[in-house]
Order: structure tokens, then sequence, then C-alpha cells
């Protein structure tokens, strides 16, 4: 994580959520794996900073996931 | 719009479309 903060700054907005992605999806493939891609895609809407603290914090990063799981069962 | 493709799906190792549209 201290390699994607220090390295995040110099990329690109795409380069940005394309390494924020690969850190969720591996986490949040954990637990739900049928629907990581999704999932990951919906998270990578919000904006970085609080992708970062997805990334520190696995309680946060989990209570995201949940609310992504309950609006993509509703959609 | 249809919103039926939505949300963007990422895959790892594949670069990440969901920014084309900002």
């Amino acid at each position: 994580l201290e390699t994607l903060t220090s390295t995040l700054p110099s990329a690109s907005p795409q380069e940005q959520k394309q390494m924020l992605g690969e850190r969720l999806f591996s986490l949040i493939q954990a637990v739900q794996p049928t629907l990581a891609g999704k999932i990951t895609g919906m998270l990578l809407e919000i904006n970085n900073s609080e992708l970062l603290r997805m990334l520190e914090s696995p309680e946060f990063l989990l209570s995201k996931v949940d609310e992504a799981v309950a609006v993509l069962q509703a959609h | 719009g249809s919103s039926i493709n939505w949300p963007p799906e990422f895959h790892p190792g594949v670069p990440w479309k969901g920014l084309q549209n900002i």
C-alpha cells in the first residue's frame, strides 16, 4: 500500500484507477468471487482518497462491498 | 439511455474503461 500511495500521485487518472482497481479486486474477490468485477467497477466511481481509505481499512471496504452488492441486486 | 451495461466490470490485468465517459 505504501508503494501505491507513493506511485499514485505521478500516475494519470486512468492509471490511478487501474492501480486502485487491481488492489480492490484482489481483496473483493476473496469475499465476493462472482461479483468482484462489477463491485470493483462500481467502487472505482468513488474518488481516489476514499478508495485509499478502503484499502487501509478492511472493515470500511467490507461495508462498501455490502452496499455495492445491495445496489447490484436491486439493479 | 440504457443502464443495462452498468456497472462497468473490472478485469484484473485489463485496462479499465470506466473513465471513458468522464
